[in-house]
């Protein structure tokens, strides 16, 4: 059964979709692991950001039409393979928009992703879950289905109060839905060693608020990135020995062991 | 009458909430306007980014309570004074968090803020509207509200989907719920004069897909902006001789232009 790595933050644009990706294509590649990454994101950063290496959708259906059809898809079915051996994400699909609208007086529609994975974990050895940057009905829906959840953040003042909010949420799913749902770690991304001042004091801020959660691999600020997604591939694919593939690859390392991965 | 701008991004990060406050206080500040910014983003940034200047919150009360009370509690009597003359502000409010919820079967939900602004309008010469970054109730409610809408977009291809997105949705209320409703722009923020190759590649896919509507004034990186934020002071007040202050005093000059603002 699949491990599965919910990515989430309230805060917007502090690298969940870079995270989510790079992570995943990382047990694939250097790990030799069958993973999924699901696109929870109306906005389908995930497929956009490989989009050069995305091949066709075998079932041709999106994950809107399984979260919503009360008939029992599973995710597996819509599952896109990618030119990487291993590596599945689910294609864009803006149809999530209106999920949380239509799923109001659903009863039970806090566990339809859960339920969507019961059978499509058998055929991963992990999926990792990108969220919208927004606390409702999908980032709820991948909690509830999560073993793990990787809170990022930036070190700005903005942002620590987004980390707040997550973890709230996290807590609550825990203690009703979800009792084995545990705290990856929050982890700092866009780390721009030039403005030390502001990370200094920021980082207080975070250890001070969350302690022990703040995990040691930082994520720098490397532009390869970006140049990655324009060109539609992941950073491993793009620049194999750039910083940000190097980060990458010691954070996957790291979580694939907390995580339990064979 | 007040005139009315949405500041609103599907995208996060891609600085809603620092343009929003910027532009606001430099309305006040350099052009003597009487301004209030309302944040409707439960991670209450705008009241963060200006922390250190709030005075104390006159009426005690928060957003939400004026939102969700039927009993037509006006904006105004929430809105807390800072020690920039005429530059007022909502204050925090994580109760908005469940706006969306709460509203679901509410008769004209999408029209509430519209009506909560209704005498607030005559107190202010402009209101501007920070957004979340989801395209839900509370985004829908700041453009059925707003005269014209600014769409924040940073040098990225994970950022120029969630323009579409967002100018889809104004489209949608413009032919439904407020006709008078225009684009003010997209405006390109954070863009790093160092990454030549993306931002080309980038804007060309911005201008093929906007064309006019991508403002002229673009928003570089400066780090005082951060530093700002986690001084709890707008850029004018912590770095009036900034790159910043000078890009985004301009910006306010050319809107209040375009906006027709005293
Ligand atoms: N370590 C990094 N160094 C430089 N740029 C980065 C880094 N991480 C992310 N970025 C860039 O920052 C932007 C935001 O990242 P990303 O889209 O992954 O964030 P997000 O949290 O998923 O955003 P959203 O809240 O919209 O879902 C992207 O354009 C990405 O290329
Ligand atoms: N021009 C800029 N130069 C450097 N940093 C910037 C700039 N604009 C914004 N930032 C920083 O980028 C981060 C994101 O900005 P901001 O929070 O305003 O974006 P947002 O779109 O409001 O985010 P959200 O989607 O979470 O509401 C902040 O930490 C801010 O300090
Ligand atoms: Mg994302
Ligand atoms: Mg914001």
């Amino acid at each position: 059964n699949a491990r599965i790595l919910a990515v989430a933050a309230q805060k917007g644009g502090v690298g969940k979709t870079t995270t989510a990706v790079s992570i995943a294509s990382a047990w694939s590649r250097l790990h030799g692991l069958h993973v999924l990454v699901v696109d929870l994101d109306p906005q389908a950063n995930v497929s956009i950001s490989v989009r050069s290496q995305i091949l066709a959708n075998r079932g041709g259906g999106a994950l809107s039409d399984v979260l919503e059809n009360e008939k029992r898809l599973e995710v597996a079915e819509i599952a896109a393979e990618t030119k990487v051996d291993g590596f599945h994400v689910t294609p864009m699909d803006p149809g999530l928009q209106h999920f949380e609208d239509r799923m109001v007086s659903r009863i039970g529609k806090e566990l339809i992703l859960r339920k969507a994975l019961e059978v499509t974990r058998t055929h991963y050895d992990a999926i990792v879950i990108d969220c919208p940057p927004h606390i409702g009905g999908l980032t709820v829906n991948a909690l509830v289905a999560a073993d793990q959840v990787l809170v990022p953040t930036s070190l700005a003042a903005l942002s620590v109060s987004g980390v707040t909010g997550l973890l709230e949420a996290a807590d609550e799913v825990q203690s009703t839905l979800n009792p084995q749902l545990e705290v990856a770690g929050v982890l700092l991304t866009r780390v721009d060693g030039r403005s030390t001042r502001v990370n200094a004091s920021v980082l207080d801020m975070l250890e001070d608020s969350f302690g022990a959660l703040v995990l040691p691999q930082h994520i720098g600020v490397d532009n390869a990135l970006a140049r990655a997604q324009l060109a539609g591939e992941d950073i491993f694919e793009f620049a194999p020995s750039s910083r940000a593939a190097g980060w990458y690859g010691d954070l996957a390392t790291q979580l694939a062991d907390t995580l339990g991965l064979p």
